[in-house]
């Protein structure tokens, strides 16, 4: 934990929220409580007390709360969605000391289980902490850790790591220990279920083995059952929460439930799903036509791909089975003559990979488990630094442990 | 070698890491550029911070790092005394 040098004198502080997010579905009622827990929950670990002040009251309150966006009148402009979310001010004997500013263009959200917008009583709890005098924790349970973690589970049962503990009772003491001094905690209404919840259970989009991936129209789509995640070109999720693949992609058979490869054509930006020995094309997102046998790409009857492929050197397409691939000429519309061939020749590649894709800045990436393997545009050997954990940096995943050494 | 990262990402890195303490903010007046090992330290630094492989380089983890959703405020408040760090003995 880090102090920040200024703490308040007093025992008993007030505070109010002054304006409600307007583009939250968060009833005005449901964010002052949640306001209330996340103070209840530095309040039980150190004595310290919290007034809600009412708008008739003409004092100021000590932590004023504000929902702002972009430029607001502070050292710290907000950025739209995503990016910075919410700040704090250290106790002071400044008007603006404990004020808590949250992005008001962040989708707040309470109880959402699938990781949709941001949980307000998360970040709430981390801003009254600087609001209360702490600094930024490197303690991997903190909640004053500065990078966003995810929902903490129920307000009314949250209680702080003992990284969080500490600090605070360096500042303030610890609480009196009686049985009668837990400070009484508002109930708080149930979560609304999120619209259609799923029947199905969601996949971990950081446990990997996608089934396909897919650089399309420059986002790159993660394929995973009947879901898909989507991540946009500034390297943020669409949302942690999948999409499912036949409300998206719309004509797509009810018995297909896995998509094993897919790529969009350049010729014409079609994308082309794989499942079976059977391909699909969409123009959009709408099907054009039925299904087609991946025997017109030059595979043999019957024959299934683990990933295609276009490559933007030569425009050519590439169907990868195992530890072999097929070339298709799209411009001619015609296989190519003298395939398959070994995945020997991307030097470094991994057998059966999940999918290939090429990126934006043309460079190839064979994708297998939690793993992928790069090779720099117009190459075909990989990275020496490959392969590499691919969670972290495409999907919003924890950096993994040291471990096993990462597959060959 | 890891790949270079690019101009961009480069200049995201340093203002990431100038917004957020890591960095002494850029002074006008001051011919002074920045070294590569300042840059070096201070990825490291940052690194460190977010529990990261301390490589001193801005690869595709710390890259990734940095466009993580956060709060506004800096990690590293600043020398002048009013910082108190502590670290629990193992």
């Amino acid at each position: 934990y880090a102090l920040s040098g200024s703490m308040w004198k007093k025992r008993t502080l007030t505070w109010r929220v002054q304006s409600f997010p307007q583009s939250s579905p968060l009833k005005q009622e449901v964010v002052r409580t949640i306001m209330h827990h996340a103070l209840t929950t530095w309040g039980i670990e150190s004595g310290l007390t919290f007034e809600e002040m009412y708008s008739q009251d003409p004092r100021e309150p000590d932590i004023l709360i504000d929902f702002a966006r972009a430029y607001h009148q502070d050292s710290y402009p907000f950025d739209g969605q995503g990016g910075t979310l919410a700040h704090a001010f250290f106790p002071g004997e400044h008007s603006i000391s404990g004020d808590t500013h949250f992005d008001d263009e962040e989708i707040w959200t309470y109880g959402s289980k699938d990781g949709e917008g941001t949980d307000l009583f998360a970040v709430a709890v981390h801003e009254f902490g600087h609001a209360l005098g702490l600094g930024h924790s490197s303690a991997p349970d903190s909640i004053m850790r500065p990078f966003y973690q995810g929902p903490v589970g129920n307000p009314t049962k949250y209680r702080l790591s003992q990284d969080d503990r500490e600090g605070l009772q360096q500042l303030y003491g610890k609480a009196p220990q009686t049985p009668h001094d837990e400070p009484t905690r508002k109930p708080l209404p149930p979560p609304s279920p999120p619209p259609n919840s799923p029947s199905l259970p969601v996949p971990d989009r950081c446990a990997g083995n996608f089934d396909a991936i897919a650089n399309i129209r420059g986002e790159t789509f993660f394929f995973k059952g009947p879901w898909f995640w989507r991540l946009q070109p500034s390297g943020q999720l669409v949302s942690h929460r999948p999409a499912r693949l036949h409300r998206f992609w719309e004509g797509l058979p009810a018995q297909v439930k896995v998509i094993q490869a897919a790529y969009s054509r350049h010729r014409d930006g079609r994308i082309l799903l794989f499942s079976g020995s059977q391909f699909w094309v969409f123009q959009d997102r709408q099907l054009e036509g039925a299904a087609r046998p991946l025997a017109e790409l030059g595979l043999p009857q019957g024959e299934e791909v683990d990933a295609v492929f276009s490559w933007p050197l030569n425009g050519k397409t590439y169907l990868v089975r195992g530890q072999r691939y097929w070339r298709y000429d799209d411009a001619a519309a015609r296989p190519d003559p003298g395939y398959p061939r070994d995945l020997s020749l991307w030097e470094g590649a991994p057998q059966a990979p999940d999918d290939v894709t090429v990126s934006n800045t043309g460079d190839t990436y064979f994708v297998k488990g939690t793993h992928y393997w790069r090779f720099p545009k117009g190459s075909v050997k990989a990275e020496p630094d490959s392969p590499q954990p691919m969670g972290p940096q495409w999907l919003d995943c924890p950096a993994p442990s040291a471990g096993p050494r990462s597959p060959k | 070698r890891a790949p270079e990262p690019s101009p961009q990402d480069v200049s995201l890195g340093v203002d990431w890491l100038t917004r957020y303490g890591y960095l002494p903010p850029p002074h006008p007046a001051q011919a002074q550029l920045q070294s590569p090992a300042m840059l070096r330290d201070a990825i490291k630094v940052m690194q460190r911070f977010a529990q990261l492989p301390e490589t001193g380089l801005l690869d595709s983890l710390t890259m990734a790092t940095m466009r993580k959703r956060r709060c506004s405020l800096p990690d590293v408040l600043g020398v002048a005394g009013l910082v108190r760090r502590r670290r629990r003995r193992r």
